[in-house]
Protein backbone atom coordinates (compact mmCIF):
# COMPACT_ATOMS: atom_id res chain seq x y z
CA UNK A 1 0.00 0.00 0.00
CA UNK A 2 2.94 2.34 0.62
CA UNK A 3 3.86 1.95 -2.95
CA UNK A 4 0.48 3.38 -4.21
CA UNK A 5 0.22 6.33 -1.77
CA UNK A 6 4.03 7.62 -2.54
CA UNK A 7 3.25 6.91 -6.29
CA UNK A 8 -0.51 9.15 -5.66
CA UNK A 9 1.74 12.05 -3.99
CA UNK A 10 3.98 12.11 -7.64
CA UNK A 11 0.87 12.05 -9.61
CA UNK A 12 -0.69 15.02 -7.40
CA UNK A 13 2.58 16.91 -8.49
CA UNK A 14 2.16 15.62 -12.24
CA UNK A 15 -1.38 16.65 -12.24
CA UNK A 16 -0.85 20.44 -10.77
CA UNK A 17 2.37 20.63 -13.76
CA UNK A 18 -0.70 19.74 -16.26
CA UNK A 19 -3.03 22.01 -15.15
CA UNK A 20 -0.98 24.78 -14.61
CA UNK A 21 0.21 24.77 -18.18
CA UNK A 22 -3.40 23.29 -19.45
CA UNK A 23 -1.86 20.45 -21.14
CA UNK A 24 -4.41 17.93 -21.38
CA UNK A 25 -2.74 14.92 -20.71
CA UNK A 26 -4.24 11.03 -21.48
CA UNK A 27 -2.75 7.19 -20.14
CA UNK A 28 -2.91 4.82 -22.79
CA UNK A 29 -3.71 1.38 -21.80
CA UNK A 30 -3.61 -1.95 -23.23
CA UNK A 31 -2.31 -5.36 -23.76
CA UNK A 32 0.65 -5.40 -26.16
CA UNK A 33 -0.11 -5.15 -29.38
CA UNK A 34 -3.42 -3.77 -29.28
CA UNK A 35 -2.53 -0.46 -31.76
CA UNK A 36 -1.48 2.13 -29.50
CA UNK A 37 1.42 2.87 -31.18
CA UNK A 38 -0.43 3.06 -34.54
CA UNK A 39 -3.31 4.62 -32.89
CA UNK A 40 -1.04 7.82 -31.84
CA UNK A 41 0.52 8.18 -35.09
CA UNK A 42 -2.49 8.50 -37.37
CA UNK A 43 -4.00 10.79 -33.99
CA UNK A 44 -0.72 12.78 -34.81
CA UNK A 45 -0.99 13.27 -38.65
CA UNK A 46 -4.48 14.25 -37.69
CA UNK A 47 -3.93 17.13 -34.73
CA UNK A 48 -0.54 18.02 -35.72
CA UNK A 49 -1.38 21.34 -37.10
CA UNK A 50 -4.46 22.32 -34.31
CA UNK A 51 -2.31 21.12 -30.93
CA UNK A 52 1.10 21.16 -29.75
CA UNK A 53 1.53 17.24 -29.09
CA UNK A 54 3.97 15.64 -27.42
CA UNK A 55 4.53 11.85 -26.10
CA UNK A 56 5.91 9.51 -23.31
CA UNK A 57 6.80 6.03 -24.29
CA UNK A 58 6.60 3.07 -21.57
CA UNK A 59 8.07 -0.13 -22.49
CA UNK A 60 10.44 -3.15 -20.67
CA UNK A 61 13.05 -2.61 -23.50
CA UNK A 62 13.46 -0.59 -26.81
CA UNK A 63 13.10 2.43 -28.21
CA UNK A 64 11.19 1.13 -31.14
CA UNK A 65 7.96 2.96 -29.99
CA UNK A 66 9.21 7.00 -29.72
CA UNK A 67 11.19 6.31 -32.89
CA UNK A 68 8.26 5.56 -34.36
CA UNK A 69 6.42 8.45 -32.74
CA UNK A 70 9.27 10.97 -33.63
CA UNK A 71 9.42 10.11 -37.42
CA UNK A 72 6.12 12.15 -37.20
CA UNK A 73 7.97 15.41 -36.25
CA UNK A 74 6.74 15.72 -32.60
CA UNK A 75 8.80 15.32 -29.28
CA UNK A 76 8.92 11.54 -27.56
CA UNK A 77 10.81 10.62 -24.62
CA UNK A 78 11.04 6.39 -23.90
CA UNK A 79 10.55 5.40 -20.88
CA UNK A 80 12.16 1.68 -20.33
CA UNK A 81 11.07 -0.52 -16.96
CA UNK A 82 13.00 -3.12 -17.41
CA UNK A 83 11.23 -6.09 -14.90
CA UNK A 84 8.46 -3.26 -13.84
CA UNK A 85 5.34 -4.00 -15.79
CA UNK A 86 3.69 -0.26 -15.60
CA UNK A 87 4.58 3.27 -15.17
CA UNK A 88 4.94 5.39 -12.19
CA UNK A 89 4.12 8.82 -11.23
CA UNK A 90 7.61 9.18 -10.15
CA UNK A 91 9.00 8.15 -14.27
CA UNK A 92 6.29 10.66 -15.75
CA UNK A 93 7.63 13.57 -13.59
CA UNK A 94 10.99 12.63 -14.42
CA UNK A 95 10.34 12.33 -18.06
CA UNK A 96 8.18 16.01 -18.01
CA UNK A 97 11.29 17.58 -17.18
CA UNK A 98 13.12 16.27 -20.08
CA UNK A 99 9.97 16.64 -22.75
CA UNK A 100 8.93 20.29 -21.62
CA UNK A 101 5.57 19.60 -23.30
CA UNK A 102 4.25 22.78 -24.79
CA UNK A 103 1.61 24.90 -22.50
CA UNK A 104 -1.82 24.43 -23.90
CA UNK A 105 -0.59 21.07 -25.57
CA UNK A 106 -1.97 17.41 -25.74
CA UNK A 107 0.43 15.14 -23.89
CA UNK A 108 0.06 11.20 -24.93
CA UNK A 109 1.48 8.97 -22.28
CA UNK A 110 1.69 5.06 -23.86
CA UNK A 111 1.66 2.93 -20.78
CA UNK A 112 3.43 -0.42 -20.83
CA UNK A 113 1.22 -3.73 -23.07
CA UNK A 114 -0.43 -4.78 -19.83
CA UNK A 115 -4.03 -5.13 -18.61
CA UNK A 116 -3.68 -5.83 -15.20
CA UNK A 117 -1.29 -3.54 -13.21
CA UNK A 118 -1.30 -0.11 -15.17
CA UNK A 119 -4.67 0.23 -13.94
CA UNK A 120 -3.37 0.90 -10.51
CA UNK A 121 -1.31 3.65 -10.70
CA UNK A 122 -2.25 7.13 -11.39
CA UNK A 123 -0.06 8.65 -13.62
CA UNK A 124 -1.70 12.32 -12.81
CA UNK A 125 -3.12 12.40 -16.32
CA UNK A 126 -6.48 13.94 -17.41
CA UNK A 127 -8.30 11.01 -18.62
CA UNK A 128 -7.53 6.78 -18.82
CA UNK A 129 -8.44 5.61 -22.56
CA UNK A 130 -8.12 1.59 -22.48
CA UNK A 131 -7.87 0.47 -25.76
CA UNK A 132 -8.64 -3.18 -27.03
CA UNK A 133 -8.15 -5.31 -30.12
CA UNK A 134 -11.26 -7.37 -31.92
CA UNK A 135 -8.69 -9.88 -32.02
CA UNK A 136 -8.37 -10.27 -28.30
CA UNK A 137 -12.01 -11.54 -28.24
CA UNK A 138 -14.86 -9.80 -26.51
CA UNK A 139 -14.80 -11.11 -23.08
CA UNK A 140 -11.76 -8.76 -21.91
CA UNK A 141 -13.79 -6.33 -19.74
CA UNK A 142 -14.83 -8.87 -17.30
CA UNK A 143 -11.24 -10.80 -17.46
CA UNK A 144 -9.57 -7.90 -16.79
CA UNK A 145 -12.08 -5.91 -14.94
CA UNK A 146 -9.47 -3.62 -12.98
CA UNK A 147 -8.33 -1.72 -15.90
CA UNK A 148 -12.06 -0.94 -17.71
CA UNK A 149 -13.12 0.00 -14.37
CA UNK A 150 -10.61 2.84 -14.58
CA UNK A 151 -11.00 4.09 -17.86
CA UNK A 152 -12.86 7.02 -19.25
CA UNK A 153 -12.92 5.68 -22.66
CA UNK A 154 -12.55 2.20 -24.25
CA UNK A 155 -11.42 2.38 -28.07
CA UNK A 156 -12.25 -0.85 -29.69
CA UNK A 157 -9.61 -1.16 -32.55
CA UNK A 158 -8.89 -2.82 -35.71
CA UNK A 159 -12.21 -2.99 -36.51
CA UNK A 160 -11.14 -3.93 -40.07
CA UNK A 161 -10.52 -7.51 -39.16
CA UNK A 162 -13.88 -8.37 -37.78
CA UNK A 163 -14.98 -9.74 -40.76
CA UNK A 164 -12.00 -12.73 -39.48
CA UNK A 165 -12.63 -12.94 -36.19
CA UNK A 166 -15.53 -14.33 -33.89
CA UNK A 167 -16.13 -10.81 -32.12
CA UNK A 168 -20.06 -9.30 -31.17
CA UNK A 169 -18.86 -5.93 -30.43
CA UNK A 170 -22.56 -4.84 -28.93
CA UNK A 171 -22.07 -7.57 -26.23
CA UNK A 172 -18.31 -6.66 -25.30
CA UNK A 173 -19.25 -2.85 -24.54
CA UNK A 174 -22.22 -3.80 -22.27
CA UNK A 175 -19.14 -6.32 -20.60
CA UNK A 176 -17.38 -2.69 -20.46
CA UNK A 177 -20.17 -1.17 -19.06
CA UNK A 178 -21.02 -3.51 -16.84
CA UNK A 179 -17.81 -2.84 -15.24
CA UNK A 180 -17.77 0.49 -15.67
CA UNK A 181 -21.21 2.40 -16.38
CA UNK A 182 -19.59 5.46 -17.05
CA UNK A 183 -17.61 4.65 -19.82
CA UNK A 184 -17.62 6.03 -23.13
CA UNK A 185 -16.72 3.69 -26.00
CA UNK A 186 -15.96 3.77 -29.51
CA UNK A 187 -14.70 1.87 -32.05
CA UNK A 188 -12.22 2.75 -34.95
CA UNK A 189 -9.06 1.14 -36.91
CA UNK A 190 -6.04 2.82 -36.57
CA UNK A 191 -4.70 1.41 -40.11
CA UNK A 192 -7.82 2.27 -42.14
CA UNK A 193 -9.08 5.24 -40.66
CA UNK A 194 -12.75 3.50 -40.29
CA UNK A 195 -13.63 5.53 -36.78
CA UNK A 196 -10.90 8.08 -36.45
CA UNK A 197 -12.90 11.01 -36.50
CA UNK A 198 -15.42 10.50 -33.33
CA UNK A 199 -11.75 9.86 -31.37
CA UNK A 200 -10.33 13.01 -32.62
CA UNK A 201 -13.20 14.73 -31.71
CA UNK A 202 -13.80 13.03 -28.16
CA UNK A 203 -10.26 14.43 -27.79
CA UNK A 204 -11.35 18.16 -28.89
CA UNK A 205 -13.93 18.20 -26.40
CA UNK A 206 -12.19 16.47 -23.60
CA UNK A 207 -9.95 18.40 -23.66
CA UNK A 208 -12.27 22.06 -23.21
CA UNK A 209 -14.18 19.93 -20.13
CA UNK A 210 -11.57 18.30 -18.08
CA UNK B 1 13.43 -10.75 -3.60
CA UNK B 2 12.61 -12.55 -0.80
CA UNK B 3 8.80 -13.10 -2.94
CA UNK B 4 10.84 -15.28 -5.60
CA UNK B 5 12.73 -17.35 -3.05
CA UNK B 6 9.43 -18.27 -0.97
CA UNK B 7 7.62 -19.11 -4.42
CA UNK B 8 10.78 -20.81 -5.74
CA UNK B 9 10.54 -22.73 -2.85
CA UNK B 10 6.57 -23.66 -3.44
CA UNK B 11 7.86 -24.42 -7.23
CA UNK B 12 10.52 -26.93 -6.17
CA UNK B 13 7.75 -28.54 -3.98
CA UNK B 14 5.44 -28.53 -6.81
CA UNK B 15 8.27 -30.07 -9.46
CA UNK B 16 8.57 -33.10 -7.11
CA UNK B 17 5.04 -33.57 -7.10
CA UNK B 18 5.05 -33.51 -11.16
CA UNK B 19 7.96 -35.83 -11.22
CA UNK B 20 6.98 -37.99 -8.89
CA UNK B 21 4.07 -39.16 -10.76
CA UNK B 22 5.07 -38.36 -14.16
CA UNK B 23 3.05 -35.79 -14.81
CA UNK B 24 4.13 -33.44 -17.69
CA UNK B 25 3.60 -30.04 -16.88
CA UNK B 26 3.26 -26.88 -19.26
CA UNK B 27 2.89 -23.23 -17.93
CA UNK B 28 1.72 -21.30 -21.15
CA UNK B 29 2.16 -17.77 -21.19
CA UNK B 30 0.91 -14.83 -23.52
CA UNK B 31 -0.93 -11.51 -23.65
CA UNK B 32 -4.08 -11.45 -23.17
CA UNK B 33 -6.48 -13.15 -26.12
CA UNK B 34 -3.66 -14.56 -27.98
CA UNK B 35 -5.48 -17.59 -28.02
CA UNK B 36 -4.48 -19.84 -25.18
CA UNK B 37 -7.78 -21.52 -24.47
CA UNK B 38 -8.66 -21.92 -27.93
CA UNK B 39 -5.13 -23.57 -28.23
CA UNK B 40 -5.89 -25.75 -24.90
CA UNK B 41 -9.33 -27.05 -26.14
CA UNK B 42 -8.30 -27.38 -29.58
CA UNK B 43 -4.99 -29.68 -28.47
CA UNK B 44 -7.21 -31.80 -25.87
CA UNK B 45 -9.47 -32.59 -28.85
CA UNK B 46 -6.47 -34.03 -30.24
CA UNK B 47 -5.00 -35.64 -27.31
CA UNK B 48 -7.89 -36.94 -25.00
CA UNK B 49 -8.05 -40.20 -26.44
CA UNK B 50 -3.89 -40.67 -26.04
CA UNK B 51 -3.15 -38.95 -22.19
CA UNK B 52 -5.29 -37.66 -19.38
CA UNK B 53 -5.16 -34.44 -19.46
CA UNK B 54 -5.98 -31.50 -17.03
CA UNK B 55 -6.00 -27.59 -16.50
CA UNK B 56 -5.43 -25.16 -13.96
CA UNK B 57 -6.89 -21.86 -15.32
CA UNK B 58 -5.54 -18.46 -14.36
CA UNK B 59 -7.37 -15.38 -14.54
CA UNK B 60 -8.25 -11.98 -12.35
CA UNK B 61 -11.52 -13.16 -12.66
CA UNK B 62 -14.36 -14.71 -13.94
CA UNK B 63 -14.44 -18.68 -14.70
CA UNK B 64 -15.29 -18.92 -17.85
CA UNK B 65 -11.98 -20.33 -19.34
CA UNK B 66 -12.65 -23.37 -16.80
CA UNK B 67 -15.98 -23.43 -17.72
CA UNK B 68 -14.45 -23.42 -21.52
CA UNK B 69 -11.95 -26.10 -20.26
CA UNK B 70 -14.43 -28.66 -19.08
CA UNK B 71 -17.14 -28.51 -21.96
CA UNK B 72 -14.46 -30.54 -23.48
CA UNK B 73 -14.77 -33.20 -20.89
CA UNK B 74 -11.39 -32.62 -19.14
CA UNK B 75 -11.26 -31.60 -15.59
CA UNK B 76 -10.25 -27.41 -14.77
CA UNK B 77 -9.61 -26.13 -12.18
CA UNK B 78 -9.90 -21.50 -12.12
CA UNK B 79 -7.98 -20.04 -9.76
CA UNK B 80 -8.67 -15.79 -9.79
CA UNK B 81 -6.25 -13.51 -8.90
CA UNK B 82 -7.86 -10.34 -8.32
CA UNK B 83 -5.50 -7.55 -8.29
CA UNK B 84 -3.06 -10.01 -8.94
CA UNK B 85 -0.83 -10.32 -12.67
CA UNK B 86 0.52 -13.72 -12.50
CA UNK B 87 0.14 -17.12 -10.94
CA UNK B 88 2.43 -18.46 -7.87
CA UNK B 89 3.86 -21.57 -7.10
CA UNK B 90 1.81 -21.65 -4.09
CA UNK B 91 -1.39 -20.98 -6.04
CA UNK B 92 -0.44 -24.00 -8.52
CA UNK B 93 0.35 -26.16 -5.35
CA UNK B 94 -3.52 -25.75 -3.87
CA UNK B 95 -4.99 -25.79 -7.26
CA UNK B 96 -3.07 -29.52 -7.44
CA UNK B 97 -4.66 -30.65 -4.62
CA UNK B 98 -7.94 -29.75 -5.69
CA UNK B 99 -7.43 -31.46 -9.33
CA UNK B 100 -5.39 -34.01 -8.15
CA UNK B 101 -4.11 -35.02 -11.91
CA UNK B 102 -3.80 -38.32 -12.72
CA UNK B 103 -0.09 -40.28 -13.09
CA UNK B 104 1.33 -40.45 -16.19
CA UNK B 105 -0.97 -37.19 -17.15
CA UNK B 106 -0.43 -34.03 -19.11
CA UNK B 107 -0.92 -30.88 -16.90
CA UNK B 108 -1.87 -27.46 -18.58
CA UNK B 109 -1.16 -24.24 -16.41
CA UNK B 110 -3.08 -21.75 -18.08
CA UNK B 111 -1.52 -18.36 -16.88
CA UNK B 112 -2.76 -14.72 -16.72
CA UNK B 113 -3.14 -12.80 -19.77
CA UNK B 114 0.26 -11.07 -19.23
CA UNK B 115 3.94 -10.89 -21.09
CA UNK B 116 5.57 -9.14 -18.04
CA UNK B 117 5.16 -10.42 -14.55
CA UNK B 118 4.71 -14.04 -15.11
CA UNK B 119 8.09 -14.88 -16.86
CA UNK B 120 9.72 -14.57 -13.37
CA UNK B 121 7.01 -16.84 -11.55
CA UNK B 122 8.70 -20.47 -11.29
CA UNK B 123 5.79 -22.98 -10.94
CA UNK B 124 7.15 -26.35 -10.45
CA UNK B 125 6.47 -26.66 -14.54
CA UNK B 126 8.57 -28.89 -16.77
CA UNK B 127 8.45 -26.33 -19.86
CA UNK B 128 7.17 -22.46 -20.16
CA UNK B 129 5.27 -21.95 -23.71
CA UNK B 130 5.14 -18.65 -25.17
CA UNK B 131 2.31 -17.90 -27.08
CA UNK B 132 2.29 -15.06 -29.49
CA UNK B 133 -0.31 -14.24 -32.06
CA UNK B 134 0.43 -12.47 -35.42
CA UNK B 135 -2.06 -9.31 -34.82
CA UNK B 136 0.19 -8.34 -31.80
CA UNK B 137 3.05 -7.43 -34.25
CA UNK B 138 6.80 -9.04 -34.54
CA UNK B 139 8.80 -6.25 -32.13
CA UNK B 140 7.12 -8.05 -29.55
CA UNK B 141 10.44 -10.71 -28.31
CA UNK B 142 12.66 -7.48 -28.12
CA UNK B 143 9.87 -5.41 -26.35
CA UNK B 144 8.92 -7.70 -23.87
CA UNK B 145 12.19 -9.85 -23.60
CA UNK B 146 11.74 -11.36 -20.38
CA UNK B 147 9.15 -13.61 -21.54
CA UNK B 148 10.91 -15.12 -24.17
CA UNK B 149 13.97 -15.51 -22.82
CA UNK B 150 12.42 -17.74 -20.04
CA UNK B 151 10.12 -19.79 -22.43
CA UNK B 152 11.34 -23.73 -23.78
CA UNK B 153 9.01 -23.05 -26.89
CA UNK B 154 7.46 -20.44 -28.85
CA UNK B 155 4.14 -20.65 -30.64
CA UNK B 156 3.34 -18.18 -33.27
CA UNK B 157 -0.80 -18.45 -33.37
CA UNK B 158 -3.92 -16.76 -35.19
CA UNK B 159 -1.50 -17.42 -38.77
CA UNK B 160 -4.95 -17.78 -40.84
CA UNK B 161 -4.70 -13.79 -40.55
CA UNK B 162 -1.51 -13.25 -41.90
CA UNK B 163 -3.31 -12.08 -44.91
CA UNK B 164 -4.63 -9.28 -43.06
CA UNK B 165 -2.02 -7.75 -40.99
CA UNK B 166 1.65 -7.15 -41.94
CA UNK B 167 3.85 -9.52 -39.80
CA UNK B 168 7.35 -10.92 -40.47
CA UNK B 169 7.42 -14.29 -38.82
CA UNK B 170 11.09 -14.94 -39.80
CA UNK B 171 12.00 -11.66 -38.58
CA UNK B 172 9.60 -11.91 -35.28
CA UNK B 173 11.55 -15.83 -34.59
CA UNK B 174 15.15 -14.42 -35.70
CA UNK B 175 14.28 -11.39 -33.09
CA UNK B 176 13.05 -14.46 -30.30
CA UNK B 177 16.20 -16.28 -31.13
CA UNK B 178 18.23 -13.10 -30.41
CA UNK B 179 16.62 -12.86 -26.87
CA UNK B 180 16.98 -16.56 -26.52
CA UNK B 181 19.40 -18.20 -28.53
CA UNK B 182 17.73 -22.05 -27.54
CA UNK B 183 14.10 -21.08 -27.92
CA UNK B 184 12.15 -23.72 -30.06
CA UNK B 185 9.71 -22.15 -32.52
CA UNK B 186 6.36 -23.06 -33.99
CA UNK B 187 3.54 -21.72 -36.10
CA UNK B 188 -0.12 -22.49 -36.13
CA UNK B 189 -3.55 -21.65 -36.47
CA UNK B 190 -5.80 -22.97 -33.15
CA UNK B 191 -8.70 -22.31 -35.20
CA UNK B 192 -8.26 -23.77 -38.25
CA UNK B 193 -5.90 -26.17 -37.54
CA UNK B 194 -2.83 -25.70 -39.55
CA UNK B 195 0.37 -26.62 -37.91
CA UNK B 196 -1.31 -28.20 -34.69
CA UNK B 197 0.34 -31.41 -35.92
CA UNK B 198 4.13 -30.00 -34.99
CA UNK B 199 2.79 -28.88 -31.80
CA UNK B 200 1.06 -31.85 -30.61
CA UNK B 201 4.23 -33.96 -31.79
CA UNK B 202 6.00 -31.34 -29.51
CA UNK B 203 4.30 -32.18 -26.61
CA UNK B 204 4.68 -36.56 -27.29
CA UNK B 205 8.18 -35.96 -27.88
CA UNK B 206 9.01 -33.21 -24.35
CA UNK B 207 7.25 -35.87 -22.64
CA UNK B 208 9.33 -38.57 -23.25
CA UNK B 209 12.46 -36.55 -22.68
CA UNK B 210 12.14 -33.93 -19.91
N1 LIG C 1 -5.48 -4.77 -39.11
C1 LIG C 1 -5.12 -3.82 -38.21
N2 LIG C 1 -3.89 -3.89 -37.64
C2 LIG C 1 -3.56 -2.91 -36.76
C3 LIG C 1 -4.42 -1.84 -36.42
N3 LIG C 1 -3.79 -1.05 -35.50
C4 LIG C 1 -2.57 -1.61 -35.27
N4 LIG C 1 -2.43 -2.72 -36.04
C5 LIG C 1 -1.29 -3.63 -36.07
O1 LIG C 1 -1.14 -4.23 -34.80
C6 LIG C 1 0.25 -4.48 -34.54
C7 LIG C 1 0.65 -3.84 -33.22
O2 LIG C 1 0.50 -2.43 -33.32
P1 LIG C 1 1.23 -1.41 -32.35
O3 LIG C 1 0.72 -0.06 -32.68
O4 LIG C 1 2.69 -1.61 -32.37
O5 LIG C 1 0.64 -1.90 -30.93
P2 LIG C 1 0.97 -1.35 -29.48
O6 LIG C 1 -0.27 -1.43 -28.67
O7 LIG C 1 1.60 -0.04 -29.57
O8 LIG C 1 2.02 -2.46 -28.96
P3 LIG C 1 2.98 -2.36 -27.67
O9 LIG C 1 3.46 -0.97 -27.54
O10 LIG C 1 4.10 -3.31 -27.99
O11 LIG C 1 2.17 -2.82 -26.51
C8 LIG C 1 1.02 -3.90 -35.72
O12 LIG C 1 1.30 -4.95 -36.60
C9 LIG C 1 0.03 -2.94 -36.35
O13 LIG C 1 0.22 -2.78 -37.72
C10 LIG C 1 -5.72 -1.80 -37.06
O14 LIG C 1 -6.55 -0.92 -36.84
N5 LIG C 1 -6.02 -2.82 -37.94
N1 LIG D 1 -8.39 -16.02 -36.40
C1 LIG D 1 -8.01 -16.68 -35.31
N2 LIG D 1 -8.55 -16.38 -34.10
C2 LIG D 1 -8.14 -17.08 -33.02
C3 LIG D 1 -7.17 -18.11 -33.09
N3 LIG D 1 -6.97 -18.59 -31.82
C4 LIG D 1 -7.78 -17.89 -31.01
N4 LIG D 1 -8.50 -16.99 -31.73
C5 LIG D 1 -9.48 -16.00 -31.22
O1 LIG D 1 -8.81 -15.11 -30.35
C6 LIG D 1 -9.70 -14.68 -29.31
C7 LIG D 1 -9.07 -14.94 -27.96
O2 LIG D 1 -8.89 -16.33 -27.81
P1 LIG D 1 -8.70 -17.03 -26.37
O3 LIG D 1 -8.41 -18.45 -26.62
O4 LIG D 1 -9.84 -16.69 -25.49
O5 LIG D 1 -7.38 -16.27 -25.87
P2 LIG D 1 -6.65 -16.42 -24.48
O6 LIG D 1 -5.18 -16.26 -24.72
O7 LIG D 1 -7.04 -17.65 -23.82
O8 LIG D 1 -7.18 -15.13 -23.69
P3 LIG D 1 -7.05 -14.81 -22.11
O9 LIG D 1 -7.20 -16.08 -21.37
O10 LIG D 1 -8.18 -13.87 -21.83
O11 LIG D 1 -5.72 -14.17 -21.92
C8 LIG D 1 -11.00 -15.45 -29.53
O12 LIG D 1 -11.87 -14.62 -30.22
C9 LIG D 1 -10.58 -16.62 -30.39
O13 LIG D 1 -11.59 -17.08 -31.22
C10 LIG D 1 -6.61 -18.41 -34.39
O14 LIG D 1 -5.75 -19.29 -34.57
N5 LIG D 1 -7.05 -17.67 -35.46
MG1 LIG E 1 3.39 0.55 -28.79
MG1 LIG F 1 -7.83 -17.90 -21.93
ZN1 LIG G 1 2.67 -5.54 -12.43
ZN1 LIG H 1 2.95 -8.50 -11.94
Amino acid sequence: QDILSKNNRCATINRNYFRGRNIFCLNLLSSPGSGKTTLLIETIKALNNEFSVSVIEGDQQTSFDAERIRKTGVKAVQINTGKGCHLSARKIGRAIDELKPAPDSLLFIENVGNLVCPAAFDLGESCKVVVLSVTEGADKPLKYPDIFHAADLMILNKIDLLPYVDFDVERCFEYARRVNPDIQTLQLSATKGDGMNSWLNWIRQHRKTT
